[in-house]
């Protein structure tokens, strides 16, 4: 899993 | 979410606490920097423009209490508590930070779109943004107590990030460079304040630069 997952964090 | 990235929101929610208090409680807002505060708000706004793309409720509302809070402060310090604001001694120039960052965040990205790169420019800018805060605190050499506990917590909030990024990486295998070498900056701009924070204020002493 990398940053493609999306932006989860704030 | 894991212990550390909750801990580090919580610390971040806490540290806008802590500036609308000094704000509200002393009826100014001396000591702190305007364009620090600037940064953040332009930080939120070019991050957050995903706001309606679902991830939970906790996030949604994060983000949105994020946008409000950090105009809100622009409103309080320009507008409300004004006189109070000394522009005389908040005199880093955010412009070579701005331009800087964007410059930064058109080359380095992971997909050249509108949404990714602001989204880029927001993580490069967010790990800047304290400077004209630290700059006017170097060139005072004092500060308010309650200002030192706001700048610990902002500063805490983003250590925790960094222990969240290892414990990520270990349970997910969760990549992100971008965001681990604008935090890593982040963080460590942050050390000097941590070390006297840590000396004189913790020992009950007003915080001064030596």
């Amino acid at each position: 899993v990398s940053h493609e997952s999306g932006h989860d964090e704030l | 979410m894991n212990f550390f990235r909750l801990t580090a929101d919580l610390m971040h929610l806490l540290s806008i606490f802590v500036l609308l208090l000094k704000i509200q409680k002393t009826r100014s807002c001396s000591g702190i920097s305007f364009k620090t505060q600037l940064l953040y708000a332009v930080v939120f706004v070019t991050r957050y423009l995903d706001l309606l793309k679902w991830i939970s409720l906790y996030n949604t509302l994060m983000k949105i209490f994020f946008i409000a809070s950090s105009i809100y402060i622009l409103y309080l310090m320009k507008i409300k508590f004004r006189a109070t604001y000394d522009p005389s001694q908040d005199t880093f120039r955010i412009e070579f930070l701005l331009g800087a960052c964007l410059l930064l965040a058109l080359v380095f990205n992971y997909t050249f779109t509108f949404i990714e790169v602001l989204w880029t420019f927001s993580i490069y800018l967010e790990a800047v943004a304290i400077l004209p805060q630290l700059f006017m605190l170097s060139r005072t050499g004092e500060a308010e107590t309650i200002t030192t506990h706001y700048l610990f917590a902002l500063g805490a909030y983003r250590g925790l990030y960094l222990l969240n990024w290892i414990w990520r990486f270990y349970t997910e295998h969760h990549i992100d460079w971008i965001v681990w070498v604008a935090g890593a900056i982040q963080t460590a701009l942050y050390s000097d304040f941590f070390y006297i924070y840590y000396k004189k204020v913790l020992h009950g002493q007003k915080f001064e630069l030596p």
